[in-house]
């Protein structure tokens, strides 16, 4: 049968997490200037 | 010519693509979405733009880990290219 492919480790990306982060961020400033 | 058509289609997918890894975060769809919305007519149909979004569109499915470095990567470039309210500017002479 078929193999599944989980993969959830998207904090496990320093890079990742500071992305994330820093688009969070923006998004909750973008918010509050409406 | 236009890559609106294209640029369109592979916008759609990078969206579609990204809210299923995205979930923990639904704010994070619509803000790209309304990004896109903002963004130049002329920069959404550019080779540019086509080129940006193939490129996000191709790591995000080989790294999923890094989801939100590519949407990112996209909101800046559509940051950078927002359609700018007209400015008085005397071009006449």
């Amino acid at each position: 049968g078929a193999v599944p492919m989980e993969e959830e480790e998207d904090d496990d990306d320093p890079e990742n997490r500071i992305a994330k982060k820093m688009l969070l961020e923006e998004i909750k400033a973008n918010l509050s200037s409406d | 010519g236009s890559f609106k058509t294209e640029n369109e289609r592979l916008f759609a997918e990078f969206l579609e693509c990204c809210s299923r890894l995205t979930e923990e975060h639904p704010e994070v769809i619509p803000f790209l979405a309304s990004r896109h919305q903002k963004a130049g007519a002329e920069f959404l149909a550019s080779a540019e733009f086509r080129n940006v979004l193939g490129r996000c569109l191709t790591r995000v499915q080989s790294k999923r880990s890094k989801v939100y470095v590519y949407i990112n990567e996209l909101c800046t470039v559509l940051k950078a290219h927002t359609q700018r309210r007209k400015l008085a500017l005397s071009s006449a002479p």
